[in-house]
């Protein structure tokens, strides 16, 4: 099926037995063509076909049967490992859910939440979105109906004073995992990364996921390492990919800052949440 | 950027990787760099001070006639994909209507979400807006019948409906927000005035996929481009632009009442290749 997209390409050079450097970049500036409309980041786009490229040319494609089929494997088998190699494990303590606004970070914790509740932990959850109107309530209610305790405390508390009560409450009740929600921020507002950071400082998180939309464009990379620089992300998730979003920004966040994917967010209800597959994922983003 | 800088391929490469970064899409961005190569040669432009303008020229040929002022009539209804900020544009809307000296009724469509109406009560009080809602889970064309109903019996100026988001390859949800759409017509045969697509500037390629899919299924008049105020530069409006013509009515630019900015192609074509 990847080589219908490439059936041009193909096409182009199917009758040509011997294979010259000329159509291998020819073929994979078509390849740059499909990843950077998947959304994936310009640089890491431009580092990964270097090295496939380099990869192709030392081996001899011309004793291939299909040299270009062969050329699209290497990239999908590339981009797989790349994307690979993450387990959807969450060490058990204060897991803090960051990201851009309105990203999926609280109906990700209600997904979560039941996700944990249903292999048997204990689990409670709270929020430090003291700016989103009625965000605490969005919470409340995903928490109500999964029957997950949520933490609440007093009207006019700070986010990082909610933040160390819910990790002293957390502690108090013996709970493998606490769910902390932040307000969805800008990379670029000091004052509110500087905020998150002071959380962070305070709850020592067991892990930091970065929630992206699965839809975000080129400033997807560059937003994350903000936020990485900041605060140290352990993991992301991958949410709104039951759209037909081609997920690039997987690629970028893996590639260049290592950090797993951990679980994806495949649809608005509380059940709508699986791990992470690499080798579908790398299907969706070649188009 | 390339201040000083001499045209040549170099030049060209990394302008294309400025404008694909920029979300405007490998093809847009290519056919738009290869447009300047031959301008270049034609008119032979040597410098980056003297390619900047064509550049900037172009892109405003693509987009300038998407610039669109927001119509006025009674009821304005608001679409979009997850989280792409519909309730907190309605709640700037509301405002700005509201010191206009209009009437202004909020009708809560999103009676899916948890706490969706919640948030857009606070962004009544917030305005000085009333509002219509109706029990978590009801059906949302009978919210919006409610509203219109108390808007004409109540001498409403406008309606801002909020709808739940949804993602446009869902077709039972598409389908959902065509009947919502049928109820405005058939109460009021002239309205919507408007019907608003509310598209997030972070989003990349699968924007223009959202603006196809939204107005084929129920005639989008506008687009509400949001978070500005973030790094991304919103550069899918241009693809949109050329191929299915949307206006661009307003920006979003912040989390606050006040931030809502009218669309100029200028000044966006400038933050595009500042
Ligand atoms: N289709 C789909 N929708 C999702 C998914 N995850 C979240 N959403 C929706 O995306 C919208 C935003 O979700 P929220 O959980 O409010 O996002 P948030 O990051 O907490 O937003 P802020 O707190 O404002 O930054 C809601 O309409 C959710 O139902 C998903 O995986 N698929
Ligand atoms: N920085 C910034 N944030 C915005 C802007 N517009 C909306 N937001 C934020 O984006 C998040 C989502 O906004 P909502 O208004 O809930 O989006 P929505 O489309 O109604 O979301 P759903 O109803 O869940 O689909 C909130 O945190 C808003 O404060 C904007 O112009 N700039
Ligand atoms: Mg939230
Ligand atoms: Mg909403």
């Amino acid at each position: 099926l990847l080589t219908q997209r490439f059936s041009k390409a193909f096409s182009k050079v199917e009758n040509s037995r011997k294979l010259t450097e000329k159509q291998i970049n020819d073929f994979l500036r078509e390849i740059r063509s499909a990843l950077l409309e998947s959304d994936a980041d310009y640089e890491v786009v431009k580092d990964f076909l270097k090295r496939v490229r380099e990869k192709a040319l030392q081996e001899d494609l011309t004793k291939k049967v299909s040299p270009f089929e062969h050329l699209l494997l290497t990239v999908y088998e590339e981009l797989v490992k790349v994307l690979g190699g993450a387990v959807s494990e969450l060490k058990k303590g204060t897991v803090l859910f960051v990201g851009l606004q309105g990203t999926g970070k609280t109906t990700t914790i209600g997904k979560l939440a039941k996700y944990l509740k249903d292999k048997g932990f204990k689990v409670a959850v709270s929020s430090t979105d003291v700016r989103r109107p009625a965000a605490m309530l969005q919470l409340q209610r995903l928490a109500e109906k999964i029957e997950v305790p949520y933490y609440h405390f007093g009207e006019g508390l700070s986010a990082l004073e909610i933040a160390k009560k819910a990790q002293a409450k957390a502690k108090e009740d013996g709970v493998d995992y606490l769910l902390l929600d932040t307000a969805g921020r800008l990379h670029i507002d000091e004052e509110l990364m500087e905020e998150l950071s002071s959380i962070k400082s305070a709850v020592s998180p067991s892990e930091v996921l970065y929630v992206a939309d699965a839809m975000q464009g080129q400033e997807a990379l560059r937003t994350a390492k903000v936020f990485h620089e900041k605060v140290g992300l352990t993991g992301a998730v991958l949410t709104k990919m039951d759209g037909d979003a081609r997920g690039g920004v997987a690629f970028s966040l893996r590639s260049a800052l290592g950090i797993p994917i951990k679980f994806v967010g495949v649809g608005e209800k509380l059940e709508d949440i699986e791990p992470f597959y690499p080798d579908r994922v790398a299907q969706r983003i070649m188009g | 950027i390339f201040a000083g800088r001499k045209v040549d391929e170099e030049l060209l490469e990394e302008l294309e990787e400025r404008l694909i970064r920029a979300d405007i899409g490998v093809k847009t961005a290519g056919q738009l760099v290869e447009e300047l190569r031959k301008e270049a040669i034609r008119k032979n432009i040597k410098t980056w001070e003297g390619l900047l303008p064509v550049l900037r020229e172009k892109l405003l040929s693509y987009i300038g006639g998407c610039k669109g002022e927001l119509k006025e009539g009674k009821v304005y209804l608001f679409l979009g994909v997850n989280g792409s900020g519909k309730t907190t544009t309605i709640g700037k809307l509301a405002h700005r209507f509201k010191s206009q000296g209009k009437k202004v009724l909020l009708c809560a469509g999103d009676t899916f979400r948890s706490a969706a109406i919640e948030q857009l009560q606070v962004w009544a009080q917030r305005s000085g807006a009333d509002i219509v809602y109706k029990e978590e889970g009801a059906d949302p064309a009978s919210v919006v019948y409610q509203a219109l109903e108390k808007a004409q019996k109540e001498n409403y100026d406008v309606v801002l409906i909020d709808t739940a988001g949804r993602l446009h390859t869902k077709e039972p949800l598409i389908r959902e927000l065509r009947k919502i759409k049928q109820v405005v017509q058939k109460f009021y045969p002239e309205e919507p005035t408007e019907t608003l697509l509310v598209l997030d500037a972070t989003i990349g390629q699968n924007s223009l996929s959202q603006a196809k899919v939204f107005k084929e299924a129920v005639d989008v008049s506008g687009i509400v481009l949001t978070k500005l105020d973030g790094s991304a530069k919103g550069g899918a409006v241009v693809p949109i632009c050329t191929e299915l013509k949307i206006p661009i009515k307003l920006l979003g630019v912040g989390e606050g009442l006040e931030d809502l900015q009218e669309f100029e192609p200028k000044t966006f074509v400038e933050e595009l290749t500042s």
